[in-house]
């Protein structure tokens, strides 16, 4: 690789700071994830626990699974679920001082990956329009 | 630009061809529209019109968008409405010979990027994940 190649920008460098990111948590009802998603318009969000601690995952894609009846949609199923029963908890994690290129791996598979610290706290998301902007920026030096 | 450091493949060298890609028609109801999306798991798709050309793209949110109601979500207006009524029309577009810089630059604001020839007739689609492989292909060279 050569220098000029591979910045040594680190991820809290191209991180959205957790101030910054809307998230749900793991006791809201299914529902509540549903309508904090749709105002919000992003597809997927982290959840966190009441510590502010990093937990898992959450979209539309997996809430509205739940809702595929026999013959239609059963949206009345929101009500009764809760986001830690249908949370992805088997997520990618970076930590702030990993670099630009080993976040640009993990957003491969991934459309945002969770920042968070050695306890778990949440430090924030790596995007996939963050790396492409670094990307572009790369290619003009 | 060193020549190294910018391949020259085309759109149609990265791109998921048409018959890979789900899609919905203009006429169909909002219902059908969201059951296509939930089972295929994808947030958003193309449009097209009966003849296979390109139209526009619609996602999850627009859809939930309209069931957004005052005290709680009313699912019941899906079946009402028609993908022509809410779609995204306006829409940046790629051909098939078109560059990947090109191609790297639309998908910075946009998760896919729909192909078309001259006359509207859908080719496929550029996703993120398919630019960002090959970043890490050109970073390895
Ligand atoms: N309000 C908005 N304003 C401008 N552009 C918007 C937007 N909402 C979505 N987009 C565009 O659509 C892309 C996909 O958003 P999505 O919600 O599916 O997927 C998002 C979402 O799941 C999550 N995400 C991004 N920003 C977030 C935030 N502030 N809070 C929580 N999650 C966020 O990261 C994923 C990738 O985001 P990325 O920026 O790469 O890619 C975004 C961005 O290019
Ligand atoms: N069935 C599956 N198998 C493996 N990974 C999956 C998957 N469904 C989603 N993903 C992963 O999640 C990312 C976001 O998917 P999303 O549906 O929000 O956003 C997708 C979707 O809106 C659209 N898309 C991708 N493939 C499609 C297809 N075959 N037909 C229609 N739309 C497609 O392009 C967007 C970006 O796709 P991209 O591949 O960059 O990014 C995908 C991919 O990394």
């Amino acid at each position: 690789l050569q220098d000029k190649q591979a910045t040594n920008k680190q991820v809290v460098d191209l991180m959205i700071p957790s101030e910054k990111v809307a998230h749900v948590q793991l006791n809201n009802p299914l529902e509540h994830a549903l309508l904090v998603l749709v105002k919000s318009g992003y597809s997927a969000v982290p959840v966190l626990d009441t510590s502010y601690k990093l937990v898992g995952t959450i979209g539309k894609t997996a809430i509205l699974n739940q809702t595929l009846g026999l013959e239609r949609f059963e949206f009345e199923q929101l009500s009764d679920m809760r986001v830690h029963e249908i949370m992805k908890r088997d997520i990618p994690r970076l930590t702030k001082e990993d670099t630009y290129v080993q976040a640009l791996k993990t957003v491969i598979n991934s459309p945002f990956v969770c920042v968070a610290d050695q306890e778990g706290y949440f430090d924030g998301i790596i995007t996939r329009r963050a790396i492409l902007k670094q990307v572009r920026k790369e290619m003009y030096t």
